[in-house]
Protein backbone atom coordinates (compact mmCIF):
# COMPACT_ATOMS: atom_id res chain seq x y z
CA UNK A 1 0.00 0.00 0.00
CA UNK A 2 3.53 1.99 0.49
CA UNK A 3 3.72 1.74 -3.33
CA UNK A 4 0.16 2.87 -4.07
CA UNK A 5 0.25 5.96 -1.92
CA UNK A 6 3.50 6.83 -4.15
CA UNK A 7 1.02 6.54 -7.26
CA UNK A 8 -1.51 8.37 -5.78
CA UNK A 9 0.27 11.91 -6.84
CA UNK A 10 0.43 13.00 -10.81
CA UNK B 1 -4.35 15.34 -0.45
CA UNK B 2 -2.74 18.50 1.11
CA UNK B 3 -3.00 21.75 0.17
CA UNK B 4 0.40 21.88 -1.31
CA UNK B 5 0.01 19.43 -3.80
CA UNK B 6 -3.86 20.90 -4.80
CA UNK B 7 -2.37 23.65 -5.39
CA UNK B 8 0.50 22.25 -7.66
CA UNK B 9 -2.11 20.44 -9.50
CA UNK B 10 -3.92 23.41 -9.79
CA UNK B 11 -0.74 25.05 -11.19
CA UNK B 12 -0.10 22.64 -13.53
CA UNK B 13 -3.46 22.57 -14.85
CA UNK B 14 -3.38 26.50 -14.92
CA UNK B 15 -0.27 25.80 -17.22
CA UNK B 16 -1.66 23.42 -19.60
CA UNK B 17 -4.95 25.70 -20.22
CA UNK B 18 -3.06 28.80 -20.48
CA UNK B 19 -1.17 27.06 -23.08
CA UNK B 20 -4.46 25.77 -24.98
CA UNK B 21 -5.87 29.34 -24.62
CA UNK B 22 -2.85 30.89 -27.13
CA UNK B 23 -2.49 27.69 -29.32
CA UNK B 24 -6.62 27.62 -29.87
CA UNK B 25 -7.55 31.44 -29.73
CA UNK B 26 -5.13 33.45 -31.78
CA UNK B 27 -4.23 30.28 -33.39
CA UNK B 28 -0.42 30.84 -32.28
CA UNK B 29 2.86 29.02 -30.83
CA UNK B 30 5.46 31.30 -30.84
CA UNK B 31 8.09 30.95 -28.70
CA UNK B 32 6.62 27.45 -28.03
CA UNK B 33 9.32 24.44 -28.33
CA UNK B 34 7.14 21.87 -29.96
CA UNK B 35 10.06 19.37 -28.49
CA UNK B 36 9.28 20.51 -24.91
CA UNK B 37 5.90 19.50 -25.71
CA UNK B 38 6.26 16.29 -27.24
CA UNK B 39 8.71 15.17 -24.50
CA UNK B 40 5.80 16.06 -21.99
CA UNK B 41 3.46 13.94 -24.40
CA UNK B 42 5.97 10.75 -23.25
CA UNK B 43 6.29 11.76 -19.96
CA UNK B 44 2.57 11.64 -19.32
CA UNK B 45 2.15 8.44 -21.43
CA UNK B 46 4.77 6.73 -19.64
CA UNK B 47 3.64 7.54 -16.20
CA UNK B 48 0.15 7.46 -17.01
CA UNK B 49 0.46 3.40 -18.26
CA UNK B 50 -1.46 2.62 -14.57
CA UNK B 51 -4.65 4.78 -15.57
CA UNK B 52 -7.12 1.73 -16.47
CA UNK B 53 -5.00 -0.70 -13.47
CA UNK B 54 -5.23 1.04 -10.46
CA UNK B 55 -7.79 3.32 -9.61
CA UNK B 56 -6.65 6.05 -6.92
CA UNK B 57 -9.83 8.75 -7.24
CA UNK B 58 -11.95 10.18 -9.44
CA UNK B 59 -10.18 13.24 -9.43
CA UNK B 60 -6.77 11.48 -10.20
CA UNK B 61 -8.38 9.42 -13.06
CA UNK B 62 -9.85 12.97 -14.54
CA UNK B 63 -6.29 14.83 -14.06
CA UNK B 64 -4.28 12.43 -16.28
CA UNK B 65 -6.95 12.55 -18.92
CA UNK B 66 -7.02 16.23 -18.89
CA UNK B 67 -2.88 16.24 -19.02
CA UNK B 68 -2.67 12.77 -21.41
CA UNK B 69 -5.36 14.79 -23.76
CA UNK B 70 -3.98 18.32 -23.51
CA UNK B 71 -0.45 17.23 -24.53
CA UNK B 72 -1.07 15.12 -27.01
CA UNK B 73 -3.83 17.70 -29.07
CA UNK B 74 -1.11 20.51 -28.35
CA UNK B 75 1.53 18.26 -30.36
CA UNK B 76 -1.19 17.54 -32.67
CA UNK B 77 -1.85 21.47 -33.33
CA UNK B 78 1.56 22.36 -33.31
CA UNK B 79 2.56 19.68 -36.11
CA UNK B 80 -0.80 19.26 -38.30
CA UNK B 81 -3.37 22.31 -37.40
CA UNK B 82 -2.20 24.77 -40.51
CA UNK B 83 -2.74 28.55 -39.16
CA UNK B 84 -0.61 27.38 -35.84
CA UNK B 85 1.84 25.18 -37.32
CA UNK B 86 3.11 28.42 -39.53
CA UNK B 87 3.57 30.10 -36.46
CA UNK B 88 6.49 27.51 -35.12
CA UNK B 89 10.13 28.85 -34.96
CA UNK B 90 11.18 25.61 -36.54
CA UNK B 91 14.98 27.10 -36.80
CA UNK B 92 15.06 27.91 -33.55
CA UNK B 93 13.65 25.05 -31.67
CA UNK B 94 16.63 22.78 -32.37
CA UNK B 95 17.71 21.46 -29.33
CA UNK B 96 18.41 17.61 -29.42
CA UNK B 97 15.26 16.35 -27.35
CA UNK B 98 15.37 13.05 -28.36
CA UNK B 99 19.55 12.42 -26.76
CA UNK B 100 17.63 13.22 -23.39
CA UNK B 101 15.49 10.04 -23.94
CA UNK B 102 17.77 7.34 -23.64
CA UNK B 103 20.13 8.98 -20.78
CA UNK B 104 16.76 8.93 -18.87
CA UNK B 105 15.57 5.03 -19.86
CA UNK B 106 19.00 3.99 -18.73
CA UNK B 107 19.11 5.94 -15.41
CA UNK B 108 15.12 4.19 -14.86
CA UNK B 109 16.60 0.75 -15.53
CA UNK B 110 19.36 1.10 -13.29
CA UNK B 111 17.63 3.50 -10.68
CA UNK B 112 14.05 2.26 -9.31
CA UNK B 113 11.95 1.19 -6.77
CA UNK B 114 11.36 -1.31 -8.41
CA UNK B 115 12.23 -3.51 -11.62
CA UNK B 116 8.37 -4.20 -13.27
CA UNK B 117 7.96 -2.74 -16.33
CA UNK B 118 5.00 -0.27 -15.20
CA UNK B 119 7.71 1.16 -12.41
CA UNK B 120 10.66 1.40 -15.08
CA UNK B 121 9.07 3.49 -17.41
CA UNK B 122 7.03 5.34 -14.40
CA UNK B 123 10.58 6.22 -12.88
CA UNK B 124 11.70 7.19 -16.89
CA UNK B 125 8.61 9.92 -16.76
CA UNK B 126 10.19 11.15 -13.65
CA UNK B 127 13.50 11.66 -15.01
CA UNK B 128 12.06 12.86 -18.62
CA UNK B 129 10.02 14.88 -16.97
CA UNK B 130 12.63 16.59 -15.48
CA UNK B 131 14.65 17.80 -18.23
CA UNK B 132 11.76 18.18 -20.36
CA UNK B 133 11.97 21.72 -20.34
CA UNK B 134 15.28 22.18 -21.65
CA UNK B 135 14.41 22.68 -25.25
CA UNK B 136 11.94 25.39 -24.33
CA UNK B 137 14.81 27.03 -22.06
CA UNK B 138 16.79 26.95 -24.70
CA UNK B 139 14.53 28.32 -27.22
CA UNK B 140 13.67 30.98 -24.93
CA UNK B 141 17.38 32.41 -24.79
CA UNK B 142 17.64 32.50 -28.99
CA UNK B 143 13.95 33.92 -29.22
CA UNK B 144 15.02 36.61 -26.43
CA UNK B 145 11.68 38.54 -26.49
CA UNK B 146 8.07 36.17 -25.46
CA UNK B 147 4.86 36.81 -25.04
CA UNK B 148 2.98 37.21 -22.00
CA UNK B 149 1.04 34.24 -22.37
CA UNK B 150 4.33 32.27 -22.97
CA UNK B 151 6.12 33.89 -20.26
CA UNK B 152 2.71 32.62 -17.55
CA UNK B 153 2.88 28.96 -19.13
CA UNK B 154 6.80 28.43 -18.50
CA UNK B 155 6.39 29.87 -15.06
CA UNK B 156 3.23 27.85 -14.27
CA UNK B 157 4.98 25.13 -15.38
CA UNK B 158 7.82 26.06 -13.19
CA UNK B 159 6.06 26.47 -10.31
CA UNK B 160 3.68 23.14 -10.00
CA UNK B 161 6.55 21.10 -9.35
CA UNK B 162 7.76 23.23 -6.72
CA UNK B 163 4.59 23.51 -5.10
CA UNK B 164 5.06 19.24 -5.44
CA UNK B 165 8.15 19.51 -2.84
CA UNK B 166 6.27 21.71 -0.56
CA UNK B 167 3.60 18.28 -0.50
CA UNK B 168 6.56 16.31 -0.15
CA UNK B 169 8.04 17.92 2.66
CA UNK B 170 4.60 18.06 4.50
CA UNK B 171 3.42 14.57 3.77
CA UNK B 172 7.52 13.50 4.80
CA UNK B 173 6.41 14.73 8.20
CA UNK B 174 2.98 13.82 8.74
CA UNK B 175 2.97 10.25 7.05
CA UNK B 176 5.68 7.20 8.43
CA UNK B 177 7.40 5.77 5.78
CA UNK B 178 6.92 8.25 3.17
CA UNK B 179 10.23 8.25 1.35
CA UNK B 180 10.90 8.70 -2.38
CA UNK B 181 14.35 9.92 -3.08
CA UNK B 182 14.10 9.24 -6.31
CA UNK B 183 10.94 11.51 -6.99
CA UNK B 184 12.16 13.95 -4.57
CA UNK B 185 15.62 14.64 -6.04
CA UNK B 186 13.99 14.84 -9.74
CA UNK B 187 11.45 17.25 -8.62
CA UNK B 188 14.21 19.22 -7.29
CA UNK B 189 16.37 19.02 -10.83
CA UNK B 190 13.19 19.90 -12.27
CA UNK B 191 12.94 22.92 -10.18
CA UNK B 192 16.49 23.91 -10.05
CA UNK B 193 16.50 24.19 -13.89
CA UNK B 194 13.91 27.19 -13.84
CA UNK B 195 15.73 29.08 -10.93
CA UNK B 196 16.94 31.48 -13.94
CA UNK B 197 14.05 32.00 -15.63
CA UNK B 198 12.12 32.89 -12.67
CA UNK B 199 14.95 35.19 -11.30
CA UNK B 200 14.32 36.98 -15.07
CA UNK B 201 10.43 36.84 -15.05
CA UNK B 202 10.51 38.09 -11.33
CA UNK B 203 12.74 41.17 -12.77
CA UNK B 204 10.31 41.88 -15.85
CA UNK B 205 7.36 40.64 -13.02
CA UNK B 206 8.15 43.37 -10.93
CA UNK B 207 9.49 46.17 -13.92
CA UNK B 208 5.62 45.22 -15.18
CA UNK B 209 6.67 44.83 -18.62
CA UNK B 210 6.58 41.83 -21.19
CA UNK B 211 9.42 38.70 -20.48
CA UNK B 212 12.52 38.72 -21.63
Amino acid sequence: HIQQRLHDEL
Amino acid sequence: MNIFRLAGDMTHLASVLVLLLKIHTIKSCAGVSLRTQELYAIVFATRYLDIFTSFVSVYNTFMKLVFLGSSFSIVWYMRYHKAVHRTYDREQDTFRHWFLVLPCLVLALLIHEKFTFLEVLWTFSLYLEAVAILPQLVLLQRTRNIDNLTGQYIFLLGGYRGLYILNWIYRYFTEPHFVHWITWIAGLVQTLLYADFFYYYFLRFIGGRGVE
